[in-house]
């Protein structure tokens, strides 16, 4: 038997909208320690995953590890009936073809059953290397948003580079060209809040380039944390990670394109 | 002038 429940169900909506663009059904696999799932576009240049700690959840309970083969575009639309404060709740039996997802609103005044169909998914799980990135750098995941936004208008690729002062955004197209650079904060900034500000950890200086279409595919999880991470290595996948404070956290891996 | 590479490229098969 597993089951989970969530005071925030509207939370699981949003991690549902963040990947359903990107990869159309995948296996969550729900183990003692919390809820993994894994998922490449179909043309194999971005992977997604999503971790979710049981200690996110109100309640959370997995006898035996079980699999959960979802398509999320059919899961979006029994979440859509869900309440913006509902309270979620996912069971499913060991061996079972179903996985029922119960929407439940504050005063308990109304209470939603749904049960969803269930996929078999042949899918193969990619082993990501540990890798020591040579630059890490968190800012405001709105920020990274517009930028994302704002530069696919012009070009469809764009450089990132990042010193040990900034990062920066390059685009060009058909129309010229252009680029927008962050600034560190001060790290004698006291005032304001954490999540507004431009952190850089730097090994070296790197510069890579991406399809900006994926980047503003990943930018649907904005809405799940106020701050996004980048790290870059030389010749290697970016990583854009949002964190949810202690649900876990949903992490995009974005293959590069390189220069010929 | 800028070829895209795969996820696979640089991820095993677990």
């Amino acid at each position: 038997m597993f089951e989970c429940a969530l005071i925030q169900g509207e939370l699981f909506r949003k991690l549902i909208a963040s990947v359903q663009d990107l990869v159309q059904d995948g296996n969550f696999m729900c183990d003692a320690n919390g809820i993994s799932l894994q998922g490449m576009d179909s043309s194999h240049v971005a992977l997604v995953a999503l971790a979710l700690k049981k200690e996110g959840f109100v309640e959370y309970r997995c006898d035996r590890d079980v699999t959960l083969g979802i398509n999320f575009a059919n899961l979006a639309k029994m979440l859509k009936c869900m309440g913006a404060k509902d309270r979620l709740s996912i069971r499913a039996q060991d061996e079972g073809d179903s996985a029922s997802f119960v929407f439940e609103s504050e005063d308990s005044s109304r209470v939603s059953n749904f049960e969803l169909k269930l996929m078999q998914i042949d899918q193969e799980q990619l082993g990501v290397p540990e890798t020591q990135y040579k630059a890490v750098i968190r800012m405001p995941s709105s920020e990274f948003q517009r930028i994302c936004k704002d530069l696919s208008a012009i070009g469809d690729t764009v450089s990132i580079s990042v010193t040990k002062e900034a990062v920066k955004f390059s685009v060009g197209g058909d129309i010229g060209s252009g680029d927008m650079s962050l600034r560190q904060s001060e790290s004698g900034d006291v005032d304001g809040d954490d999540s507004e500000k431009v952190m850089i950890e730097l090994e070296e200086p790197v510069q890579q380039n991406f399809a900006l279409r994926y980047l503003n595919n990943f930018t649907k999880a904005t809405a799940l944390s106020k701050t996004v991470t980048l790290s870059l290595g030389t010749d290697m996948p970016l990583v854009t990670e949002y964190k949810m404070d202690n649900l876990g956290s949903i992490r995009y891996y974005l293959a590069p394109k390189i220069d010929e | 002038p800028f070829q895209q590479q795969t996820i696979t490229n640089f991820f095993f098969k677990a």
